[in-house]
């Protein structure tokens, strides 16, 4: 229904303006709609403005913006209507160290109303796993779990 | 409805019965390129219903029974089990209401199709989906939502999206 | 013929004249995520003619000139400057074939298309797509050769190809 | 013409063969046309079979094995025809530490013929530069080149 669209869409909205600058460390970002008029038909578009940078087409961000501004929009939709548990697998593959201490944080705040199921090769982010699984192809083409951390 | 436990058998990579459980907070899955940590978010798509063999990387949905390796042959089934904790917080259908567990199971053998089971009765797929869409995971296509699942390399696509696809996302949580 | 220096003044996030000299053997560009490691490539493949805004991340290819950040305000135009060795290993047009060095320049202004410019000379887009194919590094699309630059993100492509896309390769290469 | 293109195909078959192993540590991979009766329009086809498992369907394959198979055919191609400069842009992001050892080794012997340009956020890729080149924004929005170390 339409009004459930604006609801939805102005309460995302809200948490994504909110946790952009919390993963950019400042900045501001937005959605809108395309067309306002036709809440049954309209697109959303990004406005993106990382800390001291202007406001640009947001396919000119960079790698790991790109996937910074991605997760703000998904943890948004979270924060919005959580589902009971969410995988990740490698976001964090295109994130530097700084970028990858600030996701952490989020994924921390998440996992304390929501199961996380994080897929990483990086140590920081396996540092703020509260369950740690190890898989392994000692055997060629066999999988194996081999260890479970309770860290 | 809570994770509990993931029993993977014969699916793709996974030819030894292997147990995953799952608790609060956040679960780390590691290790070196190539081993099956991919492979276990395929068998959760695809316990909960996905239908598209190319979702899970395969031409065809016989693709995920475990192909056989140097040293071993192919399987001829795969199965895969999700066992969720009912803790009172989904839309769960009356006659489930009252149990604390509820496994949804799937099954394919070589060709034939799969096989729904919901805590060890047959059952059809849209009981499956139907399932997953009261605990709050379903609802978009592939009978999930698009933001509880992120696979490899997908994040980039939220941004590069059109204007429509991003609409989906607010959809899915409406 | 070798890569000597590329001289970057207003294109992108580069406001500031800089200079990156190369050797021989490996060069690495590092730095934090959005400093402008890519955005060096993009000058690299634009200068040497790419003709479309999307392969360099834009929308009109105006949008390759420095924007403008929170202090300071845009600039008018942007100037790249590729500086070869020529070791006469490549098939340079007659006029170049006696020079140490071969410089191709491309600059644009806001409301102004491209000005193409070789040693200092106002040329055409064709003259610098013949010397860059000349080189070894140009024949495929966006005049130069697929596998000798592999963009963020791309690498994969070569795998999830159709079998007609990755014959191009071949034929890049014949 | 079909027969430079045969030519072409054979070479770079031979380079792609070769390398796989090498970067793999094991397995063999094989390039086949589509349609062999008509060079000048058939498709080329990627047989894989990393150490140990199966030829399966490349698409099976995971992230890291499959951009180790596309680089395998990327140097393979340049190995045939080696232009002066090659641009790697974050090739190594999905790559495991025994991987990017791997391609490190490779690049390294590209680098005896060509220049090679390589971005990375890995601290390893980065050892193995002859020149490297730090890029900051100390001011936001503006890149500076932070300095050059020969390695
Ligand atoms: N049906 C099957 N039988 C046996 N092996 C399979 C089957 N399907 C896929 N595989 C193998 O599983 C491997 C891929 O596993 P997966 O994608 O889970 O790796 P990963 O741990 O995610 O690695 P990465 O870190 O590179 O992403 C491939 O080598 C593939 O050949
Ligand atoms: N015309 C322009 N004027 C000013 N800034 C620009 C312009 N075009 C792009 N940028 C900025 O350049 C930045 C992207 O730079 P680039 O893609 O080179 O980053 P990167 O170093 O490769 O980062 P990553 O490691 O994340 O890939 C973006 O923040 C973008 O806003
Ligand atoms: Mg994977
Ligand atoms: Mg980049």
């Amino acid at each position: 229904s339409r009004r459930l669209f604006a609801e939805t869409f102005e309460a995302v909205n809200r948490h994504f303006t909110a946790l952009f600058p919390r993963l950019f460390r400042g900045g501001t970002a937005e959605l809108t709609l395309t067309d306002p008029d036709d809440l049954l038909g309209t697109g959303i578009e990004m406005h993106v403005r990382p800390p001291g940078k202007k406001v640009q087409n947001v396919t000119l961000l960079s790698g790991g913006e790109k996937a910074m501004c991605a997760l703000a929009l998904v943890f948004a939709v979270f924060r919005h209507k959580p589902s009971p548990f969410c995988l990740l697998d490698e976001v964090d593959a295109p994130l530097d160290d700084a970028n990858i201490g600030r996701f952490n944080e989020v994924v921390r705040e998440m996992a304390e109303t929501s199961q996380v199921v994080l897929i990483t090769h990086n140590k920081r982010t396996m540092e703020i796993a509260d369950m740690l699984y190890g898989i392994t192809m000692e055997e060629s083409g066999v999988s194996k779990l081999v260890g479970v951390r309770m860290t | 409805m809570k994770l509990k436990r993931l029993d993977i058998h014969g699916f793709k990579s996974f030819y030894h019965r292997t147990t995953i459980a799952f608790d609060d907070g956040v679960t780390a899955i590691v290790g070196p390129n190539g081993c099956g940590k991919s492979n276990i978010v395929d068998s959760m798509k695809w316990v909960m219903g996905e239908q598209g063999a190319k979702a899970l990387r395969g031409g065809a949905m016989e693709d995920v029974i475990f192909a056989g390796s140097e040293k071993r042959g192919p399987m001829g089934i795969a199965e895969v089990r999700l066992t969720f904790h009912n803790d009172g917080s989904a839309e769960v259908p009356t006659r489930f209401r009252e149990l604390d567990e509820i496994a949804i199971e799937r099954r394919i053998e070589r060709d034939r199709g799969s096989d729904y089971i919901i805590n060890k009765q047959r059952s059809r797929l849209a009981d499956i989906q139907d399932l997953i869409a009261g605990t709050g995971v379903g609802s978009g296509p592939g009978g999930r939502r698009a933001y509880a699942i992120i696979e490899q390399g997908q994040i980039g696509r939220l941004v590069s999206a059109k204007a429509d696809e991003r609409r989906l996302l607010i959809e899915e949580a409406a």
